[in-house]
Formats: structure tokens, C-alpha cells, sequence
């Protein structure tokens, strides 16, 4: 049976909101050990953009500040029935090193890497 | 046949030296569109340690300032001829997204991500 994104993703995802300065993004980042922040409005818990350590390396290429500055809007997801070489290759084209998995209502219930994807293909060897 | 690590490393790679400061290697990351930057001695070419954007966010989250401050020097490699799901295991056991690829002289001959792992998957689909 071919692997589907839920039997992969993590279910715990860290997550930051639009107002969090780059530091308290950053703090998140390091004291979890991931390299992905999917933004949440507050209000709605829907997601509205996404931040990588990648986008903290470009704050400090070019000077900015807020995360709204350098958050990603379009952002690139996954269902969680998808199946996961569908994803890989969509990650592939958007040169992406992860998506957050949402609902119908576009909440986040989860995220998958490639390093999860990695993982899989050696039977999650560790 | 068992892909080997020469089969699927990016054999461009990006580096940094030790006196770069956090903003030149952030401009590096940025402009390649990378995470990881292995270190090398100037004098002699062979690998001194890692930086990845994710130790860029460390240095915000910790105001840090230069390379050799942040970067890792036990750096987890892997040879050309390994096996890539026993570099891949690798790469899981130490949470870590890529490994500088070395040759007997612990020079740096190429790079190899998860991102090329996922990509290898999906056969290279982009
Ligand atoms: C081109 S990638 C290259 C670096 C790295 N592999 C990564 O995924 O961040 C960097 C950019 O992709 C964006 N990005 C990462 N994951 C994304 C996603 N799921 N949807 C849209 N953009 C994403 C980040 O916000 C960042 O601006
Ligand atoms: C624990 S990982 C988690 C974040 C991310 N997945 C990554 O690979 O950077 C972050 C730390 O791993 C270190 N690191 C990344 N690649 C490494 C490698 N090949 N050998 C040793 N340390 C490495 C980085 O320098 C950073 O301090």
C-alpha cells in the first residue's frame, strides 16, 4: 500500500502568529529543533502564511524585522489522504523543504518535511 | 541497484569560511536559496564545521554574531560510495537535514540533502 501523507506527518506542530517579533520566532525554532513555522491568525486558528529558518537567515541578509515582513503567504499545503510521492514531488517543484497538512477548513492539523519523508524510506530508521 | 550517495549529492556547493560574518553567509543562503553551508579552512580546503539557517536563527535567538560562534564543528559527513539509505539513518539518529559529502582528505566533493533524498523518491520528479 502506498504511503499516504497521515501516516507520516507530525501531529505536533509549532506554530507562531503574525505579531511575533523575529526573535520569538527564532526561540521557537531552536527550542523545538524544527526548521518550519506555519502562521496562524489568532482568531480563526486558519493558516495564513508560513516561516522557515530560511526566512530568518533573509532578516538578516536584509535587515528586517517583524515576521509579517518575511513570512510566505501562497503557501504551499497537503490533505492528509494525499499520497506522500504526490506531495514529494510538489515540494520538489516549489524547491520546499516542508508543508503543513490542513482541513477543509484550512486549519493546521499537521506537517510533513522531507526530513519525514527521508525517515519513511528507511523504515524510520533511528 | 542500491543508490550511493554519488548517485543523488549536489556536486555544487555552497561554503562559507570561519571569519565570514552572520550577515555574509545569510546573503549566501539567501541568494543560492540553501540551508546548509559547510565551513572550510581557506589554507587548506578541508572541512572545519557547519552552519544552516537554522544556526542563523540561533544567532537571533541568541545575538550571536560570528560564524565561528555558531557553527558545528563535529560535522556528521558521509562518503561518496556509502549507501544512501545508511546515510539517511544517519541523518535521522542526529536530527539533522544534510551531511557535506568528503573525500580521504576530508575535503568537500559534495553535498547531500533529504531534500535529494525525497527528490530521489519521487524520481527526481519536479
Ligand atoms: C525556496 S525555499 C528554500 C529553503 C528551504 N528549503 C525551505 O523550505 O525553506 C525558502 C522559501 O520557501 C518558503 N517556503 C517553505 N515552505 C513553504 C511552503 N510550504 N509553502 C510556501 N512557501 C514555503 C519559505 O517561506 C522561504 O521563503
Ligand atoms: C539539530 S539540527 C535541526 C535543524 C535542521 N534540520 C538542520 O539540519 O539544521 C540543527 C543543528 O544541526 C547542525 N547540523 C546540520 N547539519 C549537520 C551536519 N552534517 N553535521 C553536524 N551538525 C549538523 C546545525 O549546525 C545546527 O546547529
Amino acid at each position: 500500500r502506498e504511503p499516504r501523507v497521515r501516516d507520516i506527518m507530525e501531529r505536533e506542530v509549532v506554530t507562531a502568529n503574525p505579531e511575533d517579533d523575529i526573535q520569538a520566532a527564532a526561540k521557537k525554532l531552536i527550542d523545538r529543533g524544527v526548521d518550519h513555522l506555519p502562521v496562524i491568525d489568532r482568531e480563526t486558528g486558519k493558516l495564513l502564511g508560513i516561516v522557515t529558518s530560511w526566512d530568518l537567515a533573509k532578516a538578516i541578509a536584509q535587515e528586517k524585522r517583524t515576521i509579517r515582513e518575511i513570512m510566505t503567504r501562497r503557501v504551499v499545503t497537503a490533505m492528509e489522504d494525499e499520497l506522500v510521492d504526490v506531495v514529494a514531488r510538489r515540494m520538489a517543484r516549489h524547491n520546499i523543504s516542508g508543508v503543513p497538512v490542513i482541513d477543509e477548513e484550512r486549519r493546521v492539523i499537521g506537517i510533513m518535511t522531507t526530513d519525514d519523508i527521508s525517515k519513511k524510506l528507511v523504515g524510520g530508521g533511528a
